[in-house]
């Protein structure tokens, strides 16, 4: 393999600042990638406290962000996932890139004054994402 | 490229929603919603901004709803883990007092005869009871901790609509419960399910209760605990309490399903060990496929 480093030796050096800055764009995770964000509200913003007595402060959250390449280990997508990103990169990008979504969620116990005056607690399912996926 | 169904069902509903008016041609003509229209906590949330302001419930009766709610759920409204009961929804109501209330004689511990009509119309077709009690808003000072038995002999009249061709059978049922009050013992609990269930089972919206409960304290009890009259106040007429398990799908059915919701494996034996600290977890897991079993 000498006479192979000797011939790379010999190609002229470009800007290094210019080639190493793309060259590991690549490795980079993306920044924004598909994660789970908070959004916390609170029912008297909505002027919902005067029949939502608890909780005061609710975070349903939500999944935003870019789904990388390398979707399946990540985020336990499906091979499909995978296909479809091939497809938009390779073949049509008309078709949709994976979105990023909420793939489990807890639930929310509400108590509230009905409109008879009387008062219901209720516990609601899926009401809180807890973990994201792309698909 | 057409959003997902799904996607497009929320849009269409929340457009819907931000527009429709009670009243308009989308809202549904009885004004009574429908479960499968829409999930119940989305149109209590709707139906509130069109709506003319509820009545507030009575004070005492939502500072007890406000401490059952902090023993079932987290301060971010999560239910806790360690709820072992197979009810989902509570619902308490206010009775509409048929006639004055003779004051209970305080003495001898007698609580008021109540007369009572309560208005089921909030319970859904999905609901199936569990348990019932009234509730008894009480300021006990009894000096030291004494268990006191109540008999209490109540007649349910029934006010549906079957019995408006015939006169209320009314229906005697005398409830035999016992409780034990401590200081400052502000609620007492009186299990009404027996008369309830049939009620609940054929959708009655309306339960016509009468009938009244005797405290005395109890044979056993220490000589010393005996002195002195039972002093009971009865604060406010009774609330019904209805403990129910919502079968419809928005409702959470956590008794069903691994606390950490993960997909029970064929050998649950094969499973790896817990993680540290997770032991109280893995005998939670225990605890819970033995109940399934």
């Amino acid at each position: 393999g000498q006479d192979a480093v000797g011939s790379q030796l010999k190609q002229p050096l470009v800007p290094a600042a210019l080639n190493l800055s793309e060259y590991f764009k690549q490795f980079v995770f993306p920044q924004d990638e598909c994660e789970l964000h908070d959004f916390r509200l609170s029912f008297s913003q909505l002027k919902w406290d005067n029949w939502i007595v608890a909780p005061h402060r609710y975070n349903p959250r939500y999944c935003k962000g870019d789904c990388p390449r390398a979707v399946g280990h990540r985020y336990g997508s499906p091979v499909h996932t995978v296909v479809q990103n091939i497809i938009y990169e390779k073949l049509d990008s008309s078709v949709p890139r994976p979105s990023c979504v909420p793939a489990r969620y807890s639930p929310l116990s509400v108590l509230t004054i009905e409109p008879g005056g009387s008062i219901a607690y209720k516990e609601y399912e899926d009401m809180i994402a807890t973990k994201c996926t792309c698909r | 490229s057409q959003p997902p169904r799904a996607e497009a069902w929320v849009a269409t509903n929340a457009a819907l929603e931000s527009e429709v008016e009670p009243g308009s041609s989308l809202w549904p003509a009885d004004g009574r919603d429908r479960p499968g229209l829409l999930p119940p906590l989305f149109k209590v949330l709707s139906d509130g901004r069109g709506e003319a302001p509820r009545l507030q419930p009575d004070s005492r009766a939502l500072q007890y709803m406000k401490k059952l709610y902090k023993a079932y759920a987290t301060k971010e409204g999560i239910p806790k883990a360690n709820r072992n009961h197979l009810y989902n929804t509570v619902r308490l109501f206010t009775p509409w007092v048929q006639q004055k209330q003779a004051p209970g004689r305080q003495e001898t511990g007698v609580l008021p005869p109540a007369d009572l009509l309560f208005n089921l119309d909030r319970v859904t077709a999905v609901e199936h009871l569990i348990k019932s009690v009234l509730l008894y808003t009480l300021d006990s000072s009894v000096s030291v901790s004494s268990a006191v038995q109540c008999v209490c002999s109540l007649v349910m009249k029934e006010t549906g609509t079957s019995s408006q061709t015939q006169p209320s059978t009314p229906r005697p049922l005398t409830l035999q419960s016992r409780f034990e009050f401590r200081k400052k013992h502000k609620w007492a609990e009186i299990d009404v399910t027996p008369l309830l269930e049939p009620l609940v089972a054929s959708s009655e919206s309306h339960v016509h209760l009468s009938g009244n409960c005797t405290c005395v304290k109890d044979q056993q009890q220490r000589p010393a605990a005996q002195e002195g009259p039972l002093n009971l106040t009865v604060l406010a007429s009774p609330s019904l309490i209805l403990y129910l398990n919502d079968t419809s799908a928005q409702a959470y059915h956590g008794w069903y399903s691994l606390p950490y919701r993960r997909r029970p494996s064929r050998g649950l034996r094969q499973q790896s060990r817990p993680a540290p600290g997770a032991g109280e977890e893995a005998a939670q897991v225990g605890r819970s496929s033995r109940r399934q079993r």
